[in-house]
């Protein structure tokens, strides 16, 4: 169905930082390469570096499932929205 | 803060060490409005040398030597109307909460004339960092974690960040509680808001075992706007009215007595002045009468508007009004309304607001989120609570005080009440203890700010820890605690062990070989937290133990009594073994136990643990309740 298709924005958690890697960067886009194929720059939104490691993509709900099953993933969920208290 | 920290016994002149200057503050938040006198960098060094942040300022904007260090996170939002693509604060919030954690002794500051005083934040040498996360449509994760990626990695010593959603999310699905952890990690404690959806049990936003989740009670000064009547009556209104009608009368009218018949209203409906179902002419310059908390008498040209209300806390905290403005209880307005009717001119004014003594303070507001806490009930939630009602603190003056499009002022300082203005309370109380310990760990600042907070009032609380956790925070208390509970990553790892989670998502989390065995399995209640609590069964006889070890960070030979405070009586059996610690270094640990047995159908009443040296007196609640 078209809304199966939709992409939403989700983040990928991966816990500490990968050790041995000199760039999570690559890691994270290696890793939409193998779900979203060709177009995983356009849909790579943002990787984070520094003090843990994860990113933000846009992805279907399929894609979504595929990813929370890679290794190296602690969970993927959706990109919500908090209020100011 | 003209009131608060002088409420909880930390006035201005109080014990500072010049290391306070090297503590950085994280705020993240709606950004800042870097030219308030809260954030004058006169005096200040440059920042410390540990500091590694930018400052992002794409126009308009200058980091000084008291704001180090500002980044904004918009993702791929577009921007609404009035919003700055800048760490610019253009809501207030902000620069709410950074003054109210470590913004600087501004004298004289005040809204309209109420609430002066010095306004300061907790730390006021600490430098500031912000991080821009909230925009008009929220705050996003992804915002929150890019944040959190960076301020670790700048080198803040403290995050404050009063934000949350009422979803009930395992850890490490919560980009907050993912956040906070490596923030821990780190060496950095994160202070949360408990959130706004209280009274309701259950109802904490924030509740990860590793972060400060902070309730909001109140202050003992409250403001109050109130009605004078022709006939020489005063009504109390609830209201921060910064505007004063003068002292003569002026005519009034019942919204019922007033309706728009051109647009086909009627009397039964114009009482509750929704916008649109008054006759503009027959309002205009008059004080109306309404029978419901609707400012459509104001949108119709009137000169003020008295608003009844069946809201039951309307004498617990006051909202800032953007017109002359007051709210009364359903008896008083009747009673005006049976003036109004009775009399053939009825006049009355709404008076500026005054401050009065409230001596019911403090207490838990009733919006605060109440714990216990649903993901695990037995880590007590909140953690404490701090000042969150009615506080004056620095604003951004391209926002209004109240953000209504009535409202035309333009205002450096603003009275805003929410858990967000309570956690930089926290933060600046977690700030000023790092400032004296600065090798401390998160868990021990936490534990510090905990077991020294002020017993609070159970009568004026009926949902007693739930509500407010060990108690109200006592800054000064707090720089020497005596013992701490602290904990590491480790033991972080073991509780989450006793939570379910498997080895593989663990040694993801913490980066090495951490794995869950059968000693360190199910071992929720021996987390080394400040606090006990305990989820029992309904009517099933239980015998639980915890496991607790102590930190001598007061005096090297000093020696521990245990002792449990009990308000009411209790069916539970609680012994603590040993009942004496005795140190001779300080840095040295102790472990004890606390067993509790017995069986409950209902929520047990207020028992304290206190470890007593004759100088500290380390106290931790124990809560019983039926899960």
């Amino acid at each position: 169905s078209a809304s199966a298709l939709e992409r939403k924005e989700y983040i990928v958690y991966m816990g500490e930082h990968l050790k041995g890697v000199t760039s999570a960067e690559s890691v994270h886009f290696s890793m939409m390469e193998q779900v979203v194929g060709s177009a995983a720059s356009e849909h790579l939104l943002h990787s984070y570096k520094y003090s843990f490691s994860g990113f933000v993509a846009r992805l279907t709900d399929e894609e979504m499932k595929t990813m929370s099953r890679m290794e190296g993933v602690v969970s993927v969920f959706p990109n919500r929205h908090r209020k100011l208290h | 803060t003209t009131r608060s920290w002088d409420f909880m016994g930390f006035p201005i002149v109080s014990e500072r060490t010049p290391l306070e200057s090297d503590i950085i503050v994280g705020m993240l938040d709606t950004g800042i409005w870097p030219e308030s006198q809260s954030f004058d960098d006169q005096g200040f060094g440059p920042p410390p040398a540990k500091w590694k942040g930018i400052c992002q300022s794409p126009t308009n904007f200058t980091c000084n030597n008291k704001i180090i260090g500002a980044r904004y996170y918009n993702g791929y939002h577009f921007l609404l109307p009035g919003e700055i693509l800048s760490p610019r604060d253009s809501e207030g919030h902000g620069t709410h909460t950074a003054s109210t954690a470590a913004g600087r002794q501004v004298v004289g500051a005040n809204l309209g004339g109420l609430a002066e005083g010095t306004a300061r934040g907790g730390v006021p040498s600490a430098r500031i960092a912000v991080y821009k996360i909230c925009w008009a449509f929220g705050c996003a994760d992804a915002n929150i974690l890019a944040a959190f990626d960076d301020a670790i990695a700048d080198g803040v010593d403290i995050i404050s960040l009063s934000v949350g959603g009422p979803f009930l999310l395992d850890y490490f699905e919560d980009s907050i509680a993912i956040g906070a952890f490596h923030a821990m990690k780190n060496g950095i404690l994160t202070s949360n808001s408990a959130g706004n959806i209280g009274p309701a049990l259950g109802s904490i936003e924030n509740y990860s075992p590793w972060s400060l989740t902070v309730a909001a009670s109140t202050i003992d000064r409250r403001f109050v706007s109130n009605v004078n009547l022709g006939d020489g009556r005063t009504f109390e209104g609830s209201a921060i009215n910064t505007f004063d009608l003068g002292p003569r009368m002026h005519p009034m009218i019942y919204a019922g007595d007033a309706p728009n018949t051109s647009a086909g209203y009627n009397g039964n409906q114009s009482r509750y002045c929704f916008s649109g179902s008054l006759d503009e002419k027959l309002v205009r310059g008059k004080i109306v009468l309404c029978d419901s908390p609707r400012i459509g008498a104001v949108r119709a040209g009137a000169l003020g508007a008295i608003l009844q209300t069946s809201f039951p806390y309307i004498k617990d905290l006051a909202f800032v009004v953007p017109v002359p403005i007051t709210l009364v209880e359903m008896q008083d307005g009747g009673n005006i309304t049976l003036y109004i009717k009775n009399t053939s001119q009825p006049m009355g004014n709404i008076l500026k607001s005054q401050e009065e003594k409230d001596p019911r303070a403090p207490f838990v507001i009733f919006f605060s989120s109440r714990g216990p806490n649903r993901i695990t009930p037995s880590i007590l939630k909140p953690d404490l609570t701090a000042p969150g009602v009615d506080i004056l603190a620095a604003w951004s003056p391209i926002s209004p005080p109240t953000g209504s499009p009535e409202d035309t002022r333009s205002v450096t300082y603003n009275i805003i009440s929410g858990t967000s203005m309570s956690c930089p309370h926290a933060t600046g109380a977690a700030a000023y203890v790092k400032s004296f310990h600065q090798s401390w760990s998160p868990a021990a600042i936490k534990s510090a700010l905990m077991t020294t907070a002020y017993p609070m009032d159970p009568r004026v609380n009926p949902d007693t820890e739930f509500a407010y956790g060990a108690g109200h925070i006592n800054p000064r208390a707090a720089v020497k605690p005596g013992l701490v509970y602290d904990a590491d990553e480790g033991d972080y790892v073991r509780m989450l062990c006793g939570q379910g989670y498997n080895a593989t998502t663990l040694r993801l989390l913490t980066g090495d070989n951490s794995t869950c065995t059968s000693s360190n399995n199910g071992t929720v209640y021996d987390l080394n937290y400040p606090s006990f609590a305990l989820a029992a069964a309904s009517g099933t006889p239980f015998s639980v133990i915890f496991h607790r070890t102590v930190t001598n960070v007061g005096l090297p030979n000093s020696t521990y009594t245990g002792s449990f405070g009990l308000l009411g009586s209790s069916e539970v059996g609680l012994r603590v073994t040993p009942r004496v610690l005795s140190f001779q270094s300080v840095g040295q640990k102790m472990s004890f136990t606390l067993t509790l047995q017995g069986q409950i159908t209902v929520r047990m009443p207020t028992i304290f643990l206190t470890w007593d040296d004759g100088v500290h007196k380390v106290r931790s609640p124990i809560v019983v309740y039926p899960s």
